[in-house]
């Protein structure tokens, strides 16, 4: 006869992210140490707020992002850190004063365009290859 | 005078008010971004420009269509469920490669019309002293609406030709480069689009090319029509249906950024 199955324990609800977590989708990731890992944030630049809407037809706001939080040895809460950055951190760790920890920094950029009015009321419509950030990760 | 205030938000970021002076330098930045020596100043303020005219128009669905592609890049590892939207410029168009499209409107129009000796036309001209620096143009079109007319016989045929008016002269008839051609039926209504790539390139090398556009139109046995008897709308037409040049830039390979 089989026997009955185990009571499963509750699963604790307030644990801290695993350091081991992808970055970028929750928000308030922290690493086990309660530092911020490096991971993109929202930023909404609004033209309307710079009273530009006179001569900017569209967007309403530029709705791009940022890069923030730490490089720290180890790198395995950020998963998308180059190999130097990695032996950047080491070395950082040995000679905290001469090197610095290496930078969260965009690693992959997309387009945006914008649509505005010149002073001769000619309308422009400019694209802006490598503007919004789409992915953050450790330099 | 007591220099940058500054607060705590509430995420704990210390947050600084800036001066008069870094906001108009933080402006200053964010048009350097744009390509722009400075804020825009439109002639006409806002409100006064709706009904919205022919060119912005255009150049809000040209927008609304190249976001689309943006966002469409954006969710390329996404499975495609919709299919592919209509309005998104096709892939290789002029559109889809420019870095920069410019909406010209019609600066001059002349006539020679029924009061005239023939041939009849009708002459254009756009202003492109403010291209972006450091870009090249990759085509450029010339668009002009066509409504009904006034012809007995809708379903004759008409050649609408457009020059490029290459030089002038005061005892003799100007100097034409033809740019392009289309055949239409002459109860035909609608927006007609000519290649005038080669005209925009030359009025670029140097502005005092840039003497117009002219526009003729012939019956099948060469017979010449005034344009505005055949429909076509110049700046006395409804301003959602007036004139105007499109041209495509592509910005220089060349990575190097300007200095700020």
């Amino acid at each position: 006869a089989a026997k009955p199955p185990r009571r499963r324990q509750p699963k604790k609800t307030n644990d801290l992210p695993h350091p081991n977590k992808l970055p970028g989708i929750f928000d308030d990731v922290h690493a086990a140490d309660g530092r911020q890992v490096c991971r993109r944030h929202e930023l909404y630049v609004s033209f309307q707020d710079l009273g530009w809407l006179d001569w900017v037809i569209a967007p309403q706001g530029y709705s791009a992002y940022y890069c923030e939080g730490e490089c720290a040895f180890p790198l395995d809460s950020c998963m998308n850190a180059t190999n130097h950055a990695i032996l950047q951190s080491l070395v950082h760790l040995m000679k905290p004063e001469a090197v610095p920890k290496a930078c969260c920094a965009p690693t992959k950029l997309s387009a945006t365009s914008v649509l505005y009015y010149d002073s001769n009321n000619n309308v422009i419509l400019k694209k802006h290859r490598n503007m919004v950030v789409k992915s953050c990760g450790c330099h | 005078g007591t220099g940058p205030r500054r607060r705590f938000h509430a995420a704990g970021f210390l947050q600084r008010r800036l001066s008069g002076g870094e906001r108009r330098e933080v402006q200053r930045e964010i048009l350097a971004v744009l390509g722009l020596p400075g804020r825009p100043r439109p002639r006409t303020p806002a409100a006064s420009r709706a009904p919205a005219a022919a060119a912005p128009l255009f150049m809000l669905e040209l927008y609304r269509a190249v976001a689309g592609e943006e966002e469409e890049e954006e969710e390329v590892s996404r499975p495609v469920l919709t299919g592919f939207s209509t309005q998104s410029p096709q892939p290789g168009s002029a559109v889809s490669r420019a870095d920069t499209v410019v909406s010209l409107v019609n600066m001059v129009e002349q006539d020679r019309d029924i009061f005239s000796p023939r041939p009849y036309w009708k002459e254009f001209r756009f202003d492109l002293t403010q291209v972006p620096a450091g870009e090249s143009v990759t085509a450029a079109e010339f668009r002009i609406y066509k409504a009904r007319g006034v012809t007995r016989h809708p379903n004759n045929t008409l050649h609408v030709s457009i020059y490029e008016i290459a030089a002038e002269h005061s005892n003799r008839e100007s100097d034409l480069f033809l740019l392009d051609v289309q055949d239409l039926r002459a109860g035909t209504e609608g927006w007609l689009v000519f290649d005038v790539t080669a005209a925009s390139n030359h009025w670029l090398v140097d502005r005092k090319y840039n003497l117009g556009l002219r526009l003729y139109v012939e019956t099948d046995d060469g017979h010449s029509i005034d344009p505005g008897s055949a429909g076509l709308l110049g700046r006395r037409g409804p301003r959602s249906k007036q004139p105007f040049m499109v041209t495509f830039f592509r910005a220089s390979p060349s990575p190097a950024r300007v200095s700020r």
